[in-house]
Order: structure tokens, then sequence, then C-alpha cells
């Protein structure tokens, strides 16, 4: 989902 | 992973190096806000709560693990250590950095992606981490003499958020789905408020002068 997209950043 | 994002991450592990190695070899923290460094550790503390439990990459988790104890790292050097502390500019210092939590707080909890614990502490560290450096720029201001490496390690953080900018547009235009307003529109503010910094920054570097921020 959109979400886990934007977590894998730091 | 894509230039623009590696380009970002190294920015950003180059400016905290950058920070450590004044502090650690010349024992000095001179025209660095301990409040701003407080706030990247509430920062990097409150968006990594996960880091054990949602495995990404190797990549990932070691940046993460160097973002969370080099900053606490450094808090505590400009606490505890007894000769850094002695060059803490402890009077120049004095924005009221807990202020800025609140709202960032209240803000989390109002416009989130999804009201989970994990996800409303994502987003308070995305919304504090768009003013933590506010208190460093103040300090900036105040004390006008900076010397050499306060200025890279502002100039790398604020290359860092450039470079963020330049990987989410990547990212719009080469994956699907890829549309994050919050991550976004903190970020952008958060790059913003180098805008001015930059200005005086490159006037400096283009002179070959001392930098130095008007009143």
């Amino acid at each position: 989902s959109g979400q886990e997209e934007s977590h894998d950043e730091l | 992973m894509n230039i623009f994002r590696l380009a970002g991450d190294m920015t950003h592990l180059f400016s905290v190096l950058v920070l450590l190695l004044k502090i650690h070899t010349i024992k000095s923290c001179a025209g660095i806000s301990l409040k701003t460094q407080e706030l990247y550790a509430i920062v990097f503390a409150t968006r990594y709560l996960d880091i054990f439990t949602n495995y990404i990459s190797l990549y990932n988790t070691i940046m993460k693990l160097i973002f969370l104890g080099s900053s606490f790292s450094i808090v505590w050097y400009m606490r505890r250590h007894k000769i850094v502390r002695r060059s803490y500019d402890k009077d120049q210092d004095t924005f009221r950095h807990y202020f800025l939590m609140l709202p960032c707080l209240i803000l989390a909890l109002i416009i989130n992606e999804k009201f989970t614990f994990r996800e409303v502490m994502w987003t308070f560290s995305l919304y504090l981490e768009a003013v933590a450096i506010l208190p460093q720029l103040v300090l900036l201001q105040r004390t006008r003499n900076i010397d050499n490496l306060t200025g890279q390690y502002v100039f790398l953080l604020g290359a860092y958020r450039a470079f963020y900018i330049l990987n989410w547009i990547y990212r719009y235009f080469t994956e699907e789905h890829f549309v994050h307003w919050i991550t976004w529109i903190s970020g952008l503010v958060q790059t913003l408020l180098y805008a001015d910094f930059f200005y005086y920054y490159f006037q400096s570097w283009k002179n070959n002068v001392k930098l130095e921020l008007p009143a």
C-alpha cells in the first residue's frame, strides 16, 4: 500500500 | 532506490559526520543549537519505532541505527561531556523548542494517513523534522560568527532536503500510486526554511568571504 512505500525512506 | 534518494541520504549522513567530527576532534560545539539536536533525536526516535519489526533492507536498518546513534550521542556530548559542553552557546540558544512539539503532535493526530499509534508517531516525526532546524537558524543569525564546519553542516542538511524533493518527483513519475501529501508538504516546508541560508551561503562562497548572516 501507499503507506509502506513512504516508510521505505529515512 | 534512485540517485536522488541516495544523494539525499549521503548528504544527510555527511552532515551528521561533519558535526560529530567537529565535536569529537576540536571538542567544541560552538554555534550548534542543542535545541535542534534534541528535536532531531526525538524525530528519529519516533520515526524509527518499527526499526526491528519492519525490515526493509540492510541499508535502511544500518542508516536508521546511524541516525539514532549519532543524534543521541551529539545530545550527550553537548549536555554531558565535560569539555564540549563548556563551548555551548547557552545564552544565545534560547528558542523554546518544546513549544514546537505540541502543535506538531496535535497536527499529527488530526492529519495522518491512518489513525494508529505507529502512523501518528511517524507523521509527528515528519512535522517535527520540518521545523527542527529553526532553533539552529536562529542561533546562526544571532552568533553571526559562523565557523566553516557549522556552515557546512547546515549546508549539507539543506542539500539533503533538496535531494529528497527531487527523489519524490522522480518516484512520482516512475512508481504507481506514489502520492504522499503529508511527506511532500512537510518536506517542502522544511526545504524552504533553508532558502535564505542557501542564498547567503552561496554569496559567501562566490565572493570567497566568510559566511555571515544579516541581523
